[in-house]
């Protein structure tokens, strides 16, 4: 057991390098183990630097940071482990316009293997998806799924209005 | 390997019975606050056998019992199907289409299937396992969640990684 | 001292009711004591009805649902005993347009007697302000104070945006 | 009685030193993840005398001090002080403006200072107390924390009444 995490730790680490790159150019990320000479007990620790700024603890990093530090991580599983499916609510909610484009980037790492179902305030979210899904309450307390677009290239501004609406 | 369609009936703020269909990709969901997207959210990870009402916000689990409203009656159970494109073999059953289904009854009584047919917990537990989706919890990103894995021990950030392997 | 505390109740829990309607027009909130025969000890338990939903324990609302309530009874409590100041750190995050709008009724009720300080991503927030301070980083790692704007209707959009980015 | 200036220096982020103007009234502060916006709340919190490196996103207090960057040496000390504006009298102090000022040292030691003469701790807070700001915790609310007051226990949304009251 101790050696099928091992090589996945190997893998995701590589993964978590490379996919920090694209959440924050010019930073640097890694993963390391707590406790090197435990294999079968350590844990998993971050590193994270955006930019230019000097490594600090993540506590101190801001609210947008750690959502992309934490999706990054997450993504670097997913991708090395690829799941049938991976469902995101609201993970974008603290991005400013920048970091979302930064997530819609990591988002494009997973699509080949992974179908994905967000949940999204965020218009670039709405836009970059395949598929969208519009939820409403036309009568107070039942939830009423009122339309499915395909290829949201074809959905214009008024309807993805409509839906978040 | 990826999800089909999902049917609700009486689950939380899904009075009506509700159909949604998937295709391989990004879909991305969206509409006003209260309407119901992390309810549907709640219907996967609870269909997929969730044990806990505390991951889908409840205190107990008849909590996601349709409770009524000013215009309609409360029911009396509450019943989620999720259907999987099995194509590709990767859940081993000869089966291009393998569904799922959860009930619960107003009584506390729950009821799994596979395809229609009555099973306990841990058959579907094991399909799920066989295809891939053993642990979800780092495939489903719950509101407000996404940090959680900053906050993380070491030792849990470890698990998540084990989990995939 | 339990007069001072039983006082304060009556008065904050008569002003919840009353912000409540602001916050969730036709919907229904209440304070309550949760040991009413000992008025030393007793904790403050909070039920909420959105418009025309049933009442249900407090998780099973929505993200933005429970931004608006828990905003609405801090706010409650600071009009009725007025802090000179108070300082709020994108509390509207989660919130869609029309909660949006809502929240800044919250806030016009209190801003006779208290100083308010609202960090915000959102534009509608950014509109409702006196005054707006944008902080940036164009050395990376070091903040800058860039500009304050007196009575922001003098703002353009351009500067808004740039303010943002 | 209200803010009227916050000066930063050495905190955190704001490397250089940084005066912000505040007025009665509402003030909305924008920017970029990670340019300082938080940073600034936290600020506030510390120069009135919060203990907690938790509170403010910190492991131990000397995270606060300006670390250093790319481009810029790490600093010795942090140092931050807040103008109140005290005309209608509620401190009771013959002062039409109070300042109240923190430094911490890389080495560990702190000083206070109420206009411009050193004190303790114990002074601060007792002026703080007599000009109604006694327990800020309702009254600062936190990027990510706006909820907690709906999943605290009864007992603790008490306190936050009588802190008030
Ligand atoms: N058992 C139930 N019966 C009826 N309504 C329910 C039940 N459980 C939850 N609800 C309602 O569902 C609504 C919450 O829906 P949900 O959390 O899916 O909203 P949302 O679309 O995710 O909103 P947001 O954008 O604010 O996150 C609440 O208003 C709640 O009252
Ligand atoms: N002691 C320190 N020295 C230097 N930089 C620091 C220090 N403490 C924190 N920082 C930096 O400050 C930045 C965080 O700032 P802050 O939390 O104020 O951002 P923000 O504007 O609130 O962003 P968001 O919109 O994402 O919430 C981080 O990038 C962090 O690295
Ligand atoms: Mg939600
Ligand atoms: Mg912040």
């Amino acid at each position: 057991i101790a050696n099928a995490f091992e090589v996945a730790f190997s893998d995701i680490a590589a993964s978590f390098e490379q996919l920090f790159q694209i959440a924050f150019p010019g930073g640097e990320g890694k993963l390391s183990l707590s406790n090197p000479e435990n294999p079968l007990e350590t844990g998993v620790d971050i590193t994270a630097r955006p930019g230019e700024k000097s490594i600090k603890r993540l506590s101190l990093l801001s609210g947008g940071e750690r959502s992309l530090v934490a999706l990054t991580f997450l993504f670097s599983v997913i991708k090395c482990r690829p799941a049938p499916f991976c469902i995101l609510d609201e993970v974008d909610a603290a991005l400013d316009d920048i970091n979302l484009c930064r997530f819609l980037d990591l988002v494009a790492e997973l699509t080949n293997d992974t179908q994905l179902l967000i949940i999204s305030h965020q218009k670039r979210t709405m836009e970059a998806g395949d598929y969208l899904y519009g939820i409403s309450m036309p009568t107070e307390g039942i939830t009423k799924v009122i339309s499915e677009k395909k290829s949201s290239n074809q959905t214009s501004n008024q309807e993805t209005n409509q839906l978040e609406n | 390997m990826f999800l089909k369609s999902l049917v609700l009936k009486g689950f939380k703020s899904f009075a009506d019975t509700t159909k949604l269909d998937f295709e391989p990709g990004v879909t991305v969901v969206v509409g006003p606050n209260g309407s119901g997207k992390s309810n549907l959210v709640d219907a996967i990870s609870w269909v997929l056998g969730s044990q806990s009402p505390h991951a889908i916000r409840s205190g107990k689990m008849e909590d996601v019992i349709f409770q009524g409203s000013k215009k309609r009656a409360a029911l009396g159970r509450a019943e989620v199907s999720l259907v999987f494109d099995n194509e590709s073999g990767t859940i081993p059953m000869d089966f291009p289409e393998i569904k799922i289904s959860r009930t619960l009854f107003k009584t506390g009584e729950s009821e799994y299937a596979i395809n229609g047919s009555v099973c306990r917990l841990m058959d579907v537990a094991d399909l799920l396992s066989d295809g891939g989706m053993g642990k979800s919890q780092h495939t489903i990103v719950s509101q407000g969640e996404v940090d959680t894995v900053l906050n993380d021990r070491s030792e849990e950030r470890r698990l998540v990684i084990e989990e995939a392997a």
